[in-house]
Parts: structure tokens; C-alpha cells; sequence
């Protein structure tokens, strides 16, 4: 996190705010309750409280404008800048202007008003950018389901640097962004998708093309808007170019790169029981058309062609695949399997039936 | 394989390239406005200079060419306050 230069803050933790006008792409109601919201991020962790004001001078005045709004910033039209804010003080500090030519709207189409809003508020509040990829301050927009929103630690941290720690008994915490080479780093599910590896964690994925050396961190919801966080298990189907995603007793197709129609399904329609609530992690093996489900200390065996669980099952872990624990992610690539059990990863030969060596969760990144 | 998908970029305007890293280093870097960007100062072109703070903010290869990963992050939307300065 940064601070803006000068260190400007409010002298104040009572605030007003007001809305100027309002922008015909969205009801009013839902600007009203997308800036209520983008206010909240803030007075949740920190001593501050938002009131709002009509007809008199407000500490924050929000308002839509078109081009050139006489504050020596214009807007550019359509994408680009989609609004931007002053920092504390009197007139104009803390006033939040927003682009009107954009599309907003209170979902993921368009920009999403609550998400802009709350980003432009850290400014009023005294916040610069952070360069923190996960942060909300970050500069670049980022889509993040609202019923979803967690404020990142980073942001925490620095507006409570500012204006002290939340009054509520427990203080709260946020998501931190995951970190390629962090010793530490775990995940909830990992695929192979064309040729490339996905590593899911919370709402990233971080991403391994063969042929570049970096890795490449994104917000799932960059590429499927429609997917929630926290992805449990995941596989690839070569055969059939299209990757399967578990969450609870859901999972989604991704066929190609796009989100197959008529997903979610229920993990049933697999053939799991009704006992089984979640999958922990999941692998397909190209050779045999067989894929295996992982759940707490046992597994399935699910065929490919037949499109139906294979008999006998399920089985214990570790009565076929030996001591690698539970199982938090899987994926098979060039007739090996890689099972990860939190910062652990073990290297299995299915043909042998042993395991032929243990790596780091992290060995895939170059660190 | 793309490295950005699901939608493949729009074909590269050579043309606007130029103007686009310009005017984003103006906007959020505080590359001054007709200060000839693009004469040496202290060794090294100021756009150059300011490219590479840019390309170090986000976490991109430092190389102070406008390359692919940096028009990239150019053309993301964003907030209208300029990442350093005032």
C-alpha cells in the first residue's frame, strides 16, 4: 500500500458524503446501494463512519461526469479512465467524479459501479496505488463478484496505518495475494489446460506456460466471470479438449477457453453419492480414459468412455497410490502424477504404482 | 497458444503505439507535457526512464520498450489517479 504524498487524512472520523447525480445506465437504487456498499469496505475496518447528506456541502461528493468536468482532469470516453477521486480536504478533496460514458452496472457486465466506487474512495480517504496485483487500490480494474468482495490485507493494512485499527471486538483480516515463489504457498485445486499448467488459489490462478519462464498471476473471474473462488478440484479430458471445475457438490466444463452452457451441475449426475458434499481434488489419466476423485482419505474411479463410475470403488488412498495423505490438488502430465498435500508434492508412477519422488508445491515456477 | 484469452487481442495499430505509451506515461507518470520526451537527459531519454518506473510499478519486465505485456497493461481500464505524483 501506498500513501498519497503528504500524508493527507481527515481530521475527522464522523464523514458525510452525498450524491450529486445519478447515471441512467443503472436504477438509482442500486447506485444508491453500490456506494453504500463501496463505503462500508472502508468503515468495517477502520474508526470511520459515512453519513449521508442531501442539499448541503458533504466531505465526499460523488457525482457522474462527462469529459471535461472543469477539474483540470477530463475523462476520455468509453474505457480508458472510469473515474477518479481528490485526496482529503476542503472544496473538492475527497470528492469522487465518475466517468458517466462508461458502462456501469451492479454485476460483472460492463465496470462494476461498487468496485470503481470503492477503489475511488481509498483516494478520498488518503490512499495512492498499490502495487499489489490483488489489492483494491491497485490501479487496474479487476472484476470481483460483490457478494463475493473481501478487502485485501494490503488494503488493510494501509488505511488502518491512516486512521487506526476497526472498533469491532475482532479485528478483520482479508485475503493476501499469492506469491510464485512463496515456500509457504498452497492450493486448492491445479489443472492442465492445452498444454499449460493452472494453479488455482482463492480467487487467482497463477499460470505456467511451458515455453515462458515467469508465471503468470490473474483473478479467475479475468477469464470466467461466472466461476467462483476457491475451485476444489480440476481436471483436464484431452480427448476431449475441456476441463472439468469442482466446487461443493457443483462443477463447471470449460470447453476450449468458454464456460460450457448449462453449468453448474450437481457432482451427482457422476455418480457420487449423496455422502459426498465436495471433491478435494481430481486428475484424468490420458492413457487409460480413467479419472480419479479424491475425497478426504478415499477415491474414485470414474470412465471416461462409459461415462459412469467404475465398480469396486471407493477405495483408500493409501492402499493403491501409498503415504501421500489427503489430497488437496492432483494433475497427470506425461504419464506421471503429481498429488500436492499442502507445501508438499509428490511425483507418482501409475504403471509402477510408486511414488518416484517429492518436490516442493512451488517446484513448477522457477523460483 | 495466446497467452491472453478468451479473446485474442485486436491486431497491434504500429501507428498508435507511440501516442498511447506517451499519453499514459503523461497521465500517471508525470512525464512532462512537451518536454520533448524523447532528448537525452542525464543519459537517458526521460520516456524511457518513465516507461521503466511504469514497467517496475506493475511487476513487468523492466526493458523500457513499450513491448507486449507492457501495451497490454496500457490498455487496461483504470482509475484515473496518477500512480506517482500528484
Amino acid at each position: 500500500y501506498v500513501f498519497t504524498a503528504g500524508n493527507p487524512k481527515w481530521k475527522r472520523n464522523n464523514l458525510t458524503y452525498r450524491i450529486l447525480n445519478y447515471t441512467p445506465k443503472m436504477r438509482k437504487a442500486d447506485v444508491d446501494e453500490a456506494i453504500r456498499k463501496a463505503l462500508s469496505v472502508w468503515s468495517n475496518v477502520t474508526p470511520l463512519t459515512f453519513q449521508r447528506v442531501e442539499d448541503k456541502e458533504a466531505d465526499i461528493m460523488i457525482s457522474f461526469a462527462y469529459r471535461d468536468h472543469r477539474d483540470n482532469s477530463p475523462f476520455d470516453g468509453p474505457n480508458g479512465q472510469l473515474a477518479h477521486a481528490f485526496q482529503p480536504g476542503e472544496g473538492i478533496g475527497g470528492d469522487v467524479h465518475i466517468d458517466e460514458e462508461e458502462a456501469w452496472t451492479k454485476d460483472g457486465r460492463g465496470y462494476n459501479l461498487f468496485i470503481v466506487v470503492a477503489h475511488e474512495l481509498g483516494h478520498s480517504l488518503g490512499l495512492s496505488h498499490s502495487s499489489d496485483p490483488g489489492a483494491l487500490m491497485y490501479p487496474a480494474y479487476s472484476y470481483t463478484d460483490p457478494n463475493e468482495f473481501l478487502l485485501p490485507q494490503d488494503d488493510i493494512d494501509g488505511i488502518q496505518a491512516i486512521y487506526g485499527k476497526s472498533n469491532a471486538a475482532v479485528q478483520p483480516t482479508g485475503p493476501i495475494t499469492p506469491e510464485a515463489c512463496d515456500p509457504n504457498l498452497t492450493f486448492d485445486s491445479i489443472t492442465t489446460l492445452r498444454g499449460e499448467i493452472f494453479f488455482f488459489k482463492g480467487r487467482y490462478m497463477l499460470r505456467k506456460h511451458p515455453a515462458r519462464t515467469e508465471t503468470e498471476l490473474n483473478f479467475i473471474s479475468l477469464f470466467w466471470p461466472t466461476l467462483p473462488s476457491g475451485i476444489q478440484a480440476a481436471y483436464e479430458n484431452i480427448e476431449k479438449d475441456e476441463i472439468l471445475l469442482f466446487k461443493e457438490d457443483k462443477y463447471w466444463v470449460v470447453r476450449g477457453y468458454d464456460i460450457a452452457p448449462g453449468y453448474p451441475k450437481p457432482i451427482y449426475r457422476l455418480g457420487f453419492p449423496k455422502t459426498v458434499k465436495r471433491v478435494n481434488a481430481a486428475y484424468s489419466d490420458e492413457t487409460t480414459g480413467k479419472t480419479y476423485f479424491f475425497v478426504a482419505d478415499r477415491y474414485w474411479r470414474y470412465d471416461e468412455k462409459k461415462k459412469s463410475m467404475d465398480h469396486g470403488y471407493p477405495r483408500k488412498i493409501v492402499s493403491d497410490f501409498g503415504k501421500i495423505g489427503r489430497v488437496d490438488a492432483a494433475f497427470w502430465k506425461d504419464g506421471y502424477v503429481y498429488f500436492f498435500h499442502g507445501t508438499t508434492q509428490f511425483k507418482f508412477d501409475p504403471r509402477a504404482k510408486q511414488i518416484v519422488g517429492q518436490m516442493e508445491s512451488i517446484s513448477w515456477f522457477n523460483c | 497458444v495466446s497467452s491472453t484469452f478468451p479473446v485474442a487481442p485486436e491486431t497491434e495499430d504500429e501507428g498508435k503505439t507511440p501516442q498511447l505509451v506517451e499519453s499514459y506515461l503523461q497521465n500517471f507518470y508525470d512525464l512532462q507535457r512537451g518536454s520533448h520526451p524523447h532528448l537525452r537527459s542525464h543519459g537517458e531519454n526521460r520516456l524511457v526512464a518513465k516507461l521503466k518506473e511504469m514497467q517496475s510499478f506493475f511487476g513487468l519486465q523492466v526493458t523500457g520498450k513499450p513491448d507486449a505485456d507492457t501495451l497490454e497493461m496500457m490498455k487496461k481500464p483504470r482509475c484515473g489517479v496518477p500512480d506517482i505524483g500528484q
